[in-house]
């Protein structure tokens, strides 16, 4: 099972649920990697990874095993990036069969784990291309905003080209709203409008805004470690529990 | 005057503040343009601009002049993006120069504007690169949180490099607290963080949370002209008298 986590629209959560679902996944029992795709390096920070000695762009480079970049962090295994991954997706650029790069590395690991989760950058560059070619589902985390909804066209149409020509196998697992205020019109408006115009699922699961959630990076701990008792960490166990229904 | 709006971290109101800082200093009576360097193409969405006839990666091609590019909105000139410019950048990639491409475009117009607004991506990537060469003051947007505050070291050390290679003249204007609530402790401990650490100006002027600056773009306009009356108004007009009495 390897989940691409996507959306070219900055600061919807990605890197927040790929941490966070992930680490409710491995509280359920499920034997979890994450990667950062995104040479921001966020997640590893989130989780308290400064200074990793290999990286993703070690492992896309070919220079080292996929297993020698693996980082043990609350019961998880994480592949950490680092800035060089920009320079290392621009001499991509170049290659053959440059989109499948990520898809040949975690074959090698498929076997050793159930649920791979794969953090995307705000781009639908490269980098994103190879999450989805290398992934069997997507999750769209998206703000019921104005400015997210002009994205989702573009997210929609990128799936559909991969589908055609590198990953038939691709699936939307589902939009999830997050930092939803429900109270917000506006939230429901741009909710019913993806219902009325895409075919995806919405997760029933909404991510409510809640400060635990940005306060735990700063503790480079998952919202579920840092406030076991927040909303947050109940919303991420509960979408755990949605995605593993799902499957 | 050329004002780059950076920041790598995405979702930190790059777009929103371009337009509405972009807006209130027309009101003031300075003559402005808005420059779209973000291939998702929000800025313009933003204004109501669907299917701009040409875009900035024409202009960035050679193909057209950017006066042919100006579309007038809201007593701004503006020149859109659209998804080609993605493409663009991987071009430009092998290209000598590739990083003063928007600085001559935008000699040809600085005498017929006061002010020139550019929104750049979420990303320092070759765009952004080209922002920062042809501007001459940079506003940093950023929420007051832990991740917001990772990319601020990276963007530092982006604009000293420029400033050394390839811009002299480069000076960091402010860093702009978005979304800010003010009664959150988290919030103020990344400011002190950033105070104690970096020596650049904070702006005394915060944009506040409020729900007419995210709805505005489904109106195609400002938050200044959809909600003259609102906080966002208020906050980007007390914005503009900051920045012309800091310039
Ligand atoms: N449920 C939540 N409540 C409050 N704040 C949140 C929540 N989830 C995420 N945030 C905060 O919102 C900001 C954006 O989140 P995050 O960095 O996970 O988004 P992203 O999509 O990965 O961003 P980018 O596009 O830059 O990679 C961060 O400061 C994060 O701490
Ligand atoms: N003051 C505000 N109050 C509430 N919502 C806001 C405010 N400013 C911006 N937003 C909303 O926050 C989201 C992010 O804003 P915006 O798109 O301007 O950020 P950005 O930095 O340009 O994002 P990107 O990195 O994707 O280019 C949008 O949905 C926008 O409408
Ligand atoms: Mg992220
Ligand atoms: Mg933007």
């Amino acid at each position: 099972m390897i989940i691409a986590v996507v959306n070219q629209k900055g600061g919807t959560a990605k890197t927040t649920t790929t941490v966070n679902l992930g680490k409710a996944l491995a509280d359920a029992g499920k034997r979890v990697l994450l990667v950062d795709l995104d040479a921001q390096g966020s997640l590893g920070y989130s989780l308290g990874i400064q200074e990793a000695p290999h990286s993703i762009a070690d492992v896309l480079a070919g220079e080292i095993d996929l297993s020698q970049a693996l980082i043990d962090r609350e019961g998880l295994q994480v592949v950490a990036s680092q800035i060089g991954l920009a320079d290392l997706e621009l001499e991509l650029a170049g290659m053959q069969e440059r989109e499948l790069l990520l898809a040949g590395v975690l074959q090698s690991v498929e076997e050793s784990f159930d649920v791979i989760l794969i953090d995307c950058p705000p781009s639908l560059s490269l980098l994103t291309v190879n999450a989805l070619s290398a992934a069997n589902q997507v999750i769209i985390p998206m703000q019921m905003e104005v400015l997210s909804l002009q994205g989702l066209d573009l997210i929609s149409e990128t799936i559909t080209k991969i589908k055609a020509a590198l990953n038939p196998h691709l699936e939307v697992l589902g939009i999830l709203p997050v930092m939803v205020d429900k109270r917000r019109k506006l939230s429901s408006e741009v909710r019913e409008h993806i219902q009325e115009n895409y075919p995806f699922r919405i997760f029933d699961t909404n991510i409510r805004p809640n400060v635990r959630a940005s306060e735990a990076p700063s503790f480079g701990q998952s919202v579920i470690s840092y406030a076991p008792d927040s909303n947050s960490s109940k919303d991420y166990q509960q979408l755990a529990n949605e995605v593993l229904n799902n499957l």
